[in-house]
């Protein structure tokens, strides 16, 4: 099984 | 004062078209470098990333950085009034709350204008950090449409896994497999329809279909996709506009657990 990441954890917020 | 003005307007429409699966609303943010839209699916899986350049405009005036947020469903209305050879102006007032569209036909015998009232939304800027990726594939969008397409039929995910030996997608799910392999084809008169491949190292990563589907949304902006892959990192699904500027789409991969 896999599990969706989510983008936050890639992205900075400015 | 700004204003905006573009013979096509059909590519507008188009990039409206690619976006409104992924988001309901988005701030269209100007400046004399012409017109940014960065914005998270309300899932925070994808982001889409719209840059038009000043210069692409056949006008732009930009006279104060000025931050549209718009109810994109509406604004589908808006451009649905449009004619597919139209010129379209788009105009707004520093500090206004609405934005002007003004439709001319081509034998400016039909001029249209609809104000649109804009919304004050929250958003967040994200920081994107530059990736050195393991691999960048450009291929024609027409043919990731459709691979994308056949294979969503097998699975909800599909993996896109990247070799020196070509790309190769694959999904499976109950009722089988299903695997699309593409090699390298330079085709030097059709450039538009090649498959080339720049890989630093092997990489095969996961992402839902549903997503993938609604970038290929984008397929008539441009002949050519680029997708861009490393190991955790989201990948990236680049449109270039022609003259304008372009669309890109970032997906978070599916991590096995």
């Amino acid at each position: 099984t896999s599990t969706q990441a989510r983008l936050d954890g890639f992205f900075t917020v400015l | 004062m700004f204003e905006a003005r573009l013979v096509n307007s059909s590519t507008f429409r188009k990039v409206l078209d690619a976006i409104k699966d992924l988001l309901n609303e988005a701030s269209f943010d100007c400046s004399e470098n012409g017109i940014q839209l960065q914005a998270m699916d309300s899932s925070h899986v994808s982001l889409v990333s719209l840059n038009l350049k000043s210069d692409g405009f056949d006008k732009f005036r930009c006279d104060r950085n000025l931050t549209m947020g718009m109810n994109l469903t509406s604004l589908g209305k808006v451009f649905k009034c449009s004619g597919a050879d139209d010129t379209v102006t788009m105009k707004a007032q520093d500090y206004a709350d609405t934005v002007t569209f003004m439709f001319e036909s081509k034998k400016q015998d039909k001029i249209s204008d609809y104000e649109m009232k804009l919304m004050n939304l929250d958003q967040e800027h994200l920081g994107i950090p530059d990736t050195e990726f393991s691999c960048i594939i450009k291929m024609p969008s027409i043919e990731f449409a459709r691979i994308i397409r056949d294979l969503s039929q097998f699975g909800e995910s599909i993996v896109i896994s990247c070799t020196k030996e070509g790309v190769k997608f694959s999904a499976q799910g109950d009722i089988g497999t299903g695997n699309v392999k593409l090699a390298q084809t330079h085709n030097f008169d059709k450039e538009e329809e090649s498959v080339t491949i720049d890989l630093q190292e092997p990489v095969a990563l996961t992402f839902a279909c549903q997503y993938l589907n609604s970038f290929t949304k984008a397929t008539p902006l441009s002949n050519q996709v680029k997708l861009s892959m490393c190991e955790n990192v989201p990948l990236v699904v680049e449109y270039q506009i022609p003259e304008l500027g372009h669309l890109r789409f970032y997906l978070a991969p599916k991590i096995e657990e």
